[in-house]
Order: structure tokens, then sequence, then C-alpha cells
């Protein structure tokens, strides 16, 4: 059985990914057979289905400013129709022969491919999907940049007016994400990163602040009051540049560093 | 979305086709 790494997918092709086992299962078991019933209307509506997806598939294609997913996703869609035609071919040649045993390979394999290609289609948007977090997570890495040069009380509650619904976006949509996870261990290493971060964030605007009532004092301690704010920078980047990864990693990744 | 649900009837139609493809054998085993 794949490995499905989030639960918006477990959830769609785990039925089906089930009844494609059972399905050679029970070729293998019946190997005389007895004749297949009539399966053009079960048929017609998989093709029905299969036209639909490819129809959202390419307006998903059209409207997406992803190039990933613009190169990716046709591929998924060509499988997706391919298999289809499998099972329309498997299904004609049964209303001949209800004893075909080509035929009632090509239905296993038309359907194995439905699964298959769908997985690809589904991983391809999820991981378009994941790309936008990490957009989202880069723009806080930009802005954590530039705490070093953060002078002024101004400049300060400017950097503070970017830096927070970022922060929040990235926080929110972390969140959801970790949710969505199958593979416990990237969710917790997310909830980890995650807490990290909200924690740090209002400590490292307390030592920017700090810093500039230093300079603007014009007295001792400037020094460590931007090693200090760098260091919390620097603890903040990282655990961004951790979410990152874990983001970017599938259970499948995984199991093949494994 | 969209896609999620067009995903979603695809692996509804393909489970109804392999309950049908599945009876007859069942029957026989």
């Amino acid at each position: 059985m794949p490995v499905f790494h989030t639960k918006t997918i477990e959830s769609i092709l785990e039925p089906v990914a089930q009844q494609v086992s059972k399905l050679v299962i029970l070729h293998e078991e019946a190997e005389d057979g007895i004749p297949m019933p009539d399966l053009e209307q079960p048929v017609r509506s998989v093709s029905n289905a299969v036209f639909n997806l490819v129809k959202v598939g390419r307006d998903t294609i059209n409207s997406s400013d992803d190039p990933i997913l613009r190169q990716d996703m046709p591929g998924a869609l060509v499988k997706v129709e391919r298999s289809s035609k499998l099972l329309e071919e498997a299904s004609a040649r049964l209303k001949d022969d209800p004893y075909s045993a080509p035929a009632r390979k090509l239905l296993i394999d038309g359907s194995g491919g439905i699964l298959k290609a769908t997985s690809d289609l589904l991983l391809c948007f999820d991981q378009s999907e994941v790309r936008k977090i990490i957009r989202e997570c880069h723009r806080v890495l930009d802005y954590l940049a530039v705490a070093e040069v953060i002078e002024t009380l101004d400049e300060l509650v400017q950097f503070l007016r970017d830096l927070s619904p970022c922060l929040s976006r990235v926080s929110r949509e972390v969140s959801a994400r970790e949710k969505e996870l199958t593979h416990q261990v990237h969710s917790e290493i997310l909830v980890r990163c995650l807490e990290q971060v909200k924690t740090l964030a209002p400590i490292l605007i307390c030592s920017m602040k700090i810093y500039i009532h230093i300079v603007s004092q014009g007295g001792k301690g400037a020094e460590e009051a931007a090693e200090n704010r760098n260091y919390l920078a620097k603890r903040m980047t990282d655990e961004i540049n951790e979410i990152i990864r874990v983001l970017q990693l599938t259970s499948y990744d995984e199991e093949q560093s494994e | 979305e969209m896609i999620l649900e067009a995903a979603k009837s695809i692996t509804a139609a393909t489970s109804a086709l392999i309950k049908a493809a599945s009876a007859a054998q069942r029957e026989l085993i």
C-alpha cells in the first residue's frame, strides 16, 4: 500500500488503493474466472470524472503562476487519461468476451493507473501549495535580514509593520500544514520550530529596541546589544529555514534516504 | 479545492467500478 503524506490525499486515495489491491488478489484467486458483468456504465462514470478532472486540471495550470506546477501537472493529466482509456478498452473487450484474461488485466492496469496518476496529480498540486507557504517563509527571512540595519524607532515601527502580517501568515499556514501531515515526526518538528519562532519574535523586537535606545543615548554596550540582536535574528532565521526544509519533505523522501 | 473535488469524484467512480468488477469474483470465491 502506498504511503500518503497528507491527510487530505490519504482520505481521497486510500479507499480506492485498498480496493485496487483487493481486485488484484481476487483475480489471482479466481484464475479460471466466471463471466465478468457488463462494466460499461461504471467505466463511463470514471471517464466522465476523468474528463472533469482534466478540465479542472487545465484551468489550474492556466491560472497558476507556479512554473513547476505548470511543468509537472500536464504529465499527470495525460496519465489519468491514458488509464481511463485502458478501462474503456477493458470494458469493450469484456463485452465481447466476458472471460477474457487480457481484458481483466487491462482492468487492473487501468484501475491501478488511475490511482497512481491521481496520486501524482494531487502530489503535484500539494507541492505547489507548499511552495506558497515557503514563499511566505522567505519573506520573513528577508525581513529578518534587515534587522541589523534598523537604527531608529521609526525604522523599527516600519520593520514591525512589515514583519508582523508576514509572520502571522507563516504561523497560520504552517500550523494548518502541520495538522495535515500524516508523518508524525515532521509534524512535531514544525510545531516545535513554530513555537520557537513565536517565542523569539518579541524577544528580538525587544533586543532591537534596546540597541536603538543605547545608540540614541550614545552610551556603552552598543556592540553587545547588537550581538544579542543578531544572535536572536540568527536563531529565528535558523528556525524558519528548518520549517522550510521540513515542509519540503514527503514520507517518500525519508524512505529513500533511509 | 476544485482539483480535490474532481479527484474525489474519480476515486469514487473507480471504487464503484472495482466493486462491480469484484462482485462476481467474490461470489466465486
